[in-house]
């Protein structure tokens, strides 16, 4: 995903 | 999910279990910051709301429940189960003077001014700075045990990886999340005077006030 706002990191 | 990604989840990871492990084994928090650990417990807390609201993969879960679980863990021995152990003397920092500033600024700057949003924000600008108060005491103490200062390398190694990672997912995926990078950025420079003196001391590390 390009969106920032899909934060999938920790 | 790339390699340096998942290499700073785990040095991340390893960091936080070390802390643990040398707090239950020595019976004592001698040497750590209460203070930073109460940071990273908001930290985890205020980015990690999402699990109630999204789901992104097993692994996601799983960590966050982890990072969580254990920050609270570190909290509960150094301020109730070890409290006598407590280095609460040197531990001064006054975190209100991090968190009311990190607090605005995720006000102000922010993908997105929604709850959620504003309190991820917090978290990716409190996290860059919470490291202080535990830099501060070894500044105050004069030195670090040895298992501290691994404690700090593992939490550099993990900030200098997702560096990496972002640069990996720039350039591949042409993902980039500017909040996350500047904060991450600072958060590893506040590492690097810390870094020199881990590598030219050998561990033994004294961090001059």
């Amino acid at each position: 995903s390009n969106d920032p706002l899909h934060h999938d990191e920790l | 999910m790339n390699i340096f990604r998942l290499a700073g989840d785990l040095s991340h990871l390893a960091a936080i279990i070390i802390l643990l492990l040398k707090i239950w084994k020595t019976r004592s928090c001698a040497g750590i910051s209460g203070k930073s650990q109460i940071l990273f417990a908001l930290v985890f807390t205020t980015r990690y709301l999402d699990l109630l609201t999204s789901f992104i993969s097993l692994y996601n879960t799983c960590m966050k429940i982890i990072y969580i679980g254990c920050a609270y863990a570190t909290v509960h021995l150094i301020y109730m189960k070890f409290k006598a152990t407590y280095d609460g003397n040197h531990d001064t920092f006054r975190i209100e003077f991090l968190i009311v500033p990190v607090g605005g600024l995720s006000f102000l700057v922010n993908h997105d001014f929604s709850p959620l949003e504003i309190l991820w924000t917090f978290s990716i600008y409190l996290e860059s700075v919470a490291i202080l108060p535990q830099l501060f005491l070894i500044s105050k103490t004069g030195e670090a045990e040895t298992i501290t200062t691994h404690y700090l390398f593992c939490l550099g190694v993990y900030r200098a990886l997702y560096l990496f990672n972002w640069i990996w997912r720039f350039y591949f995926e042409g993902f980039f999340d500017m909040i996350a990078i500047v904060a991450g950025v600072v958060q590893t420079i506040l590492y690097c005077d810390f870094f020199y003196l881990y590598v030219t001391k050998g561990e033994k590390v004294a961090i001059p006030s």
